[in-house]
């Protein structure tokens, strides 16, 4: 590519194009690698064209590279082996076409992100069912795979406008399956990356179908048995909710107390760490709305027998901040807190 | 004295994942 004429460059790119639509063997390493690294060649050449080259881009190219792409991205990912796969503990099971698979990857950004690149022209491609498509490749076991596809569909949200509601809607799909239905996905928190980046981004006032995404989706996604693996995420996406719209404060907080986590300790540490996370951005205004229920909450982790919790729940007030409010709401406060204190300071075995 | 009330924290910094934020257009389809 680098040595062709202008005059022909764009038939061999054409050809290269079509070349990468070869799929190759990778579970049987041995098979073919000639053939392989040919298309790696090749893979590597497109990949430096799009990215160096202005005046690249032609229309009649872009059905031909939506469809190297589509046939190299788009498969039935394999079925993950171990059922009781832990994401927490288990290595997760590596894409083996990788070596190829990383390249059209990379491609894809390239040709997003170039300057040349018209949504106009490539929407005609990039089209709902494409999306879908992409959105179930975030299923994959291969964190590296997700990282390009969280790049590659933030990037498609912002430049296809016509296609935000639907991806939208689907990523919403994708959660309410999660939670009520299957409890395995693997792309939750990088989906939630994403949405982080467009709550942030919502106009005011905010639009009911957002402010139900938070209620109906956000909120739940607590109960979900591998919360660990986004919780982060979702804090988060919450917490950018509460800086747009305060009013949702309360909800958001009787929400996660009707989730409280029961059984399990490491949920309740990340519960308290989201609530000091939302009591840092809270309005005193909306802090008396919730402060009793909250605090009895907090007085029950005071007195939890595990010591993470107990400990997780007094840090509250190593928190100028939250210490703040308290003072000026001790009248209410106090008492639901300091009967714990008291009982804990002299039983609690730690 | 009116006792001076502790300014709410600056906001805290994007963690490390964050993404660039994508502004709402009005443009979207509903």
């Amino acid at each position: 590519l680098k040595e062709a004429p202008v005059s022909e460059l764009h038939d061999l790119l054409c050809k290269k194009l079509q070349q990468c639509c070869i799929l190759f063997d990778f579970l049987d390493c041995v098979a073919d690698l000639k053939g392989k690294e040919i298309k790696r060649a090749a893979l590597n050449e497109l990949v430096e064209c799009v990215a160096t080259n202005r005046g690249i881009l032609i229309e009649p190219l872009y059905p031909e590279i939506i469809k190297m792409i589509s046939v190299n991205i788009f498969r039935t990912l394999p079925p993950s082996e171990n059922p009781e796969f832990d994401p927490e503990e288990d290595e997760p099971n590596l894409e083996p076409s990788w070596p190829h698979l990383q390249l059209v990857y990379e491609f894809f950004l390239r040709f997003l992100e170039s300057p040349d690149f018209q949504p106009t022209v490539a929407k005609r491609y990039i089209d709902q069912k494409f999306v879908l498509l992409l959105l179930d490749l975030f299923d994959s076991e291969d964190p590296r795979e997700r990282e390009y596809l969280k790049t590659i569909l933030h990037r498609v949200y912002g430049k296809f406008l016509g296609l935000r509601a639907y991806i939208r809607k689907q990523c919403n799909n994708i959660f309410l399956r999660f939670i009520y239905e299957t409890e395995h996905f693997n792309g939750v928190a990088e989906l939630l990356e994403i949405l982080g980046s467009i709550i942030n981004g919502f106009a005011l006032p905010l639009k009911t179908e957002h402010k139900q995404f938070l209620v109906r989706v956000l909120i739940p996604l607590h109960s979900v048995k591998s919360l660990s693996i986004f919780h982060a995420q979702l804090a988060y996406c919450v917490v950018q909710f509460l800086e747009k719209d305060a009013t949702l404060t309360e909800h958001v907080i009787r929400g996660l107390l009707k989730y409280w986590p029961k059984t399990c300790t490491q949920k309740e540490v990340m519960f308290l760490g989201e609530i000091e996370e939302i009591l840092d951005v809270i309005e005193p205004s909306q802090f008396v709305k919730i402060q009793e229920p909250l605090f009895r909450q907090v007085a029950r982790c005071i007195a939890s027998p595990h010591f993470q919790v107990a400990e997780r729940a007094l840090y509250f007030w190593n928190n100028e901040y939250i210490l703040s409010l308290v003072e000026d709401n001790c009248h209410a406060v106090l008492p639901t807190v300091f009967g714990t204190l008291y009982h804990v300071s002299k039983e609690h075995w730690n | 004295p009116q006792k001076k009330k502790k300014p709410k924290l600056p906001k805290s910094p994007a963690p490390h994942f964050a993404m660039p934020p994508i502004h709402e257009d009005h443009l979207e389809k509903i």
